[in-house]
C-alpha cells in the first residue's frame, strides 16, 4: 500500500455531481465509479446517465433511494449505460419510464464485487485498481466545511450507514492552515479522500475527508466496485 | 466565530445578517414570514451545533455554514439519506453477456 494515492491528480475523476433533492447518491456514486474505471482502464472519458439508473432500477423507486448494487445490476441487465447527454438527469421526484433501449450505450461493466471489509485492503485495491464506492453515515456531513472528520461510534454510528459516495484517494496530514480558533493545526492523521454528490460549493470543492483506520462513520461496511473487462493493475498518483 | 465575507475589524455580523448572507449565497427564499422565522431559528441552532462539533472534533474537521444549514438534522436525513442497508448485496454471480448487435 503506498503512503498516499489521489486519483483526482490523474484526471480520471468526473466533475462533481449535484443530486439536488433526489435521493440518488447510490446512482451517482455508481456512475462516478464506472466513469473513473473507464478513464483508468480504457483512457476514455465518458459521462454516463444517472437518470437511466433511476428510471430502470429494478425497485423502480427513482429518487426515493436505492442501493449501489442495484445500480450495478441495472448496468448489467441493460448491457451498459447511455450517455448523460442523451439521457440527462432530471433531478425531480417523479417516476419516469425506463428509456434504456432508446439510446446507444457508452459504457458497460463485466461484473461488480464487494471488497473485504478491511481498510488496508481497501487502500490497496484503490491504489492498484481505481476508485470504489462506499456507504457511510452522513450525519456529520450536514455542517462540514473542510478538514478530516474523526468521530467516535457514538458521534457517528458506523452501523447506520445511509449515504453512498466515491472513495478516490488516501493520504496523511491535516491539510488545514492555522486559524484564530485553532492556532496550531492538530496532529497529522491518515485520511480517506471522498467524492460527494452535493455540488462543488459543499465541503472541499465537493470532496471531503474521513479519518482512515478507525472505520469512521462506517466506511468499511459496504466497499463495492464495478469490474471492467481487463483485470489490469494501475498505478495511482 | 468569523463569518465568510466579513471584513476584519468590522463589527460582528448579527444573526439575521448572517442568515441573509446564507440566503443570498445559496439562493434560498421562503414562502411566508412564519417559514422564514422558522428557518432562521433552525439556522441559529445549526450555528450552535457547528460550534459545538468544532470544539469537540477529534480530527481537523471544521464545521460551519453549509447549503444545509437551514434544515433540521431530521429533515437532512429524510431529504438526502437513502435506505439503510442492514444485510448488504444479495449473493449472486452476475455476468454480462454480449448483446445481439455486437457490442461487448
Amino acid at each position: 500500500v503506498p503512503l498516499s494515492c489521489n486519483w483526482t491528480k490523474a484526471g480520471v475523476i468526473s466533475p462533481i455531481r449535484e443530486q439536488k433533492q433526489c435521493k440518488c447518491c447510490w446512482a451517482m456514486a455508481a456512475a462516478d465509479n464506472i466513469e473513473a474505471l473507464w478513464a483508468i482502464g480504457y483512457q476514455r472519458k465518458v459521462s454516463v446517465s444517472v437518470q437511466e439508473l433511476l428510471d430502470c432500477d429494478r425497485c423502480g423507486n427513482g429518487c426515493q433511494g436505492g442501493f449501489v448494487w442495484d445500480a450495478f445490476y441495472t448496468v448489467l441487465n441493460n448491457s451498459g449505460l447511455a450517455s448523460e447527454h442523451d439521457y440527462p438527469f432530471k433531478g425531480d421526484r417523479q417516476a419516469h419510464r425506463c428509456r434504456a433501449r432508446e439510446h446507444r450505450k457508452v459504457a458497460w461493466i463485466e461484473d461488480f464485487v464487494m471488497l473485504p471489509r478491511n481498510e488496508s485492503n481497501m487502500a490497496s485495491y484503490l491504489a492498484t485498481h481505481g476508485p470504489i464506492t462506499v456507504t457511510i453515515n452522513m450525519k456529520l456531513l450536514q455542517l462540514y466545511t473542510g478538514g478530516v472528520i474523526m468521530a467516535t461510534a457514538s458521534e457517528c454510528d458506523p452501523r447506520m450507514v445511509d449515504h453512498v459516495v466515491l472513495l478516490v484517494g488516501f493520504g496523511k496530514g491535516s491539510g488545514r492552515a492555522a486559524t484564530a480558533l485553532r492556532p496550531r493545526p492538530r496532529q497529522s492523521r491518515p485520511y480517506w479522500l471522498l467524492k460527494n454528490s452535493w455540488g462543488d460549493k459543499w465541503g472541499e470543492k465537493g470532496y471531503f475527508r474521513l479519518h482512515r483506520g478507525s472505520n469512521t462513520c462506517g466506511i468499511k461496511k459496504f466497499p463495492l466496485t464495478a469490474l471492467l473487462h481487463k483485470p489490469k493493475r494501475h498505478s495511482c498518483p | 466565530g468569523s463569518v465568510q465575507g466579513q471584513d476584519p475589524g468590522e463589527r460582528p455580523l448579527e444573526l439575521k445578517e448572517v442568515f441573509a448572507l446564507f440566503q443570498a449565497q445559496y439562493n434560498r427564499s421562503y414562502p411566508s414570514a412564519a417559514e422564514h422565522a422558522r428557518r432562521l431559528a433552525i439556522f441559529a441552532r445549526n450555528l450552535e451545533r457547528a460550534q459545538q462539533l468544532q470544539e469537540e472534533a477529534l480530527g481537523t474537521a471544521e464545521f460551519g455554514v453549509t447549503p444545509f444549514s437551514d434544515l433540521t438534522e431530521e429533515e437532512f436525513g429524510q431529504l438526502y439519506g437513502h435506505r439503510t442497508a442492514a444485510a448488504g448485496p444479495p449473493q449472486v454471480n452476475a455476468k454480462a453477456v454480449a448483446e445481439e448487435w455486437g457490442t461487448p
